[in-house]
């Protein structure tokens, strides 16, 4: 899976 | 950004506008949960402790800023304007039993053992149980008001688009975070059998009544 890290979602 | 998560966004705050306008405009909170309105506000403040360092778009920033000030206004009204109005007797959920098995959780099941993620992961734990107070509440009093189901459903609907969201997302970047789909599909099954209700009830125009 991509480790993303950045919580760009509310 | 998608649709569909642009669509759960406005969805989310219709829920807290029109929850807001009911309670400003009859002057009265009742049939509504004070205590989900308190574990709602703790996930908006537990999520966006990172507003001021983590800039990621204009949209992203308001928005979280309009959640926590509707959100707090909300418990305000509920709990000091017009607490004359709360139903206490009927909120009587323990929000005990939901807060600390789910910060529990959060210290054992997260993506990163750092005070701000395993925050984060508090909340989006607590924001899949937080509305069980208010269905509590309702199943107590046996029915809802049709502007409060309205808000359900609104509500509801938010977290089951960002459900879209998240496959649409998967199929499009390869982006998914488990802890949010788990939570978020908890959380919309929640809603399940007031979907049920809401849409064999109250969209026939009759009131939210639930079986005793």
């Amino acid at each position: 899976n991509v480790e993303v890290k950045v919580k760009d979602e509310l | 950004m998608n649709v569909f998560r642009l669509v759960g966004d406005l969805s989310h705050l219709l829920a807290i506008i029109i929850l807001l306008l009911k309670i400003w405009k009859t002057r009265s909170c009742a049939g509504v949960s004070g205590k989900s309105q308190i574990l709602f506000s703790l996930v908006f403040i537990t999520r966006y402790l990172d507003l001021f360092t983590n800039f990621i778009s204009v949209y992203n920033s308001v928005m979280k800023i309009i959640y926590l000030v509707t959100s707090l206004g909300t418990v305000y009204l509920m709990y000091f304007k017009f607490k004359a109005t709360y139903d206490s007797n009927h909120d009587t959920f323990r929000i005990e039993f939901l807060v600390v098995p789910v910060g529990g959780l959060s210290f054992l099941v997260n993506h990163d053992f750092t005070p701000l993620e395993i925050l984060w992961t508090f909340s989006i734990y607590l924001e899949s149980v937080a509305i069980l107070p208010q269905l509590f509440m309702i199943s107590k009093t046996g029915e809802a008001e049709t502007i409060t189901s309205h808000y359900l459903f609104a509500l509801g609907s938010y977290r089951a688009l960002y459900i879209v969201n998240w496959v649409y997302r998967y199929y499009t970047e390869g982006f998914f975070d488990l802890i949010a789909i788990v939570a978020g599909c908890v959380q919309t099954i929640l809603y399940c059998d007031f979907f049920y209700l809401y849409i064999t009830k109250v969209l026939k125009g009759k009131q939210l009544k639930l079986p005793a």
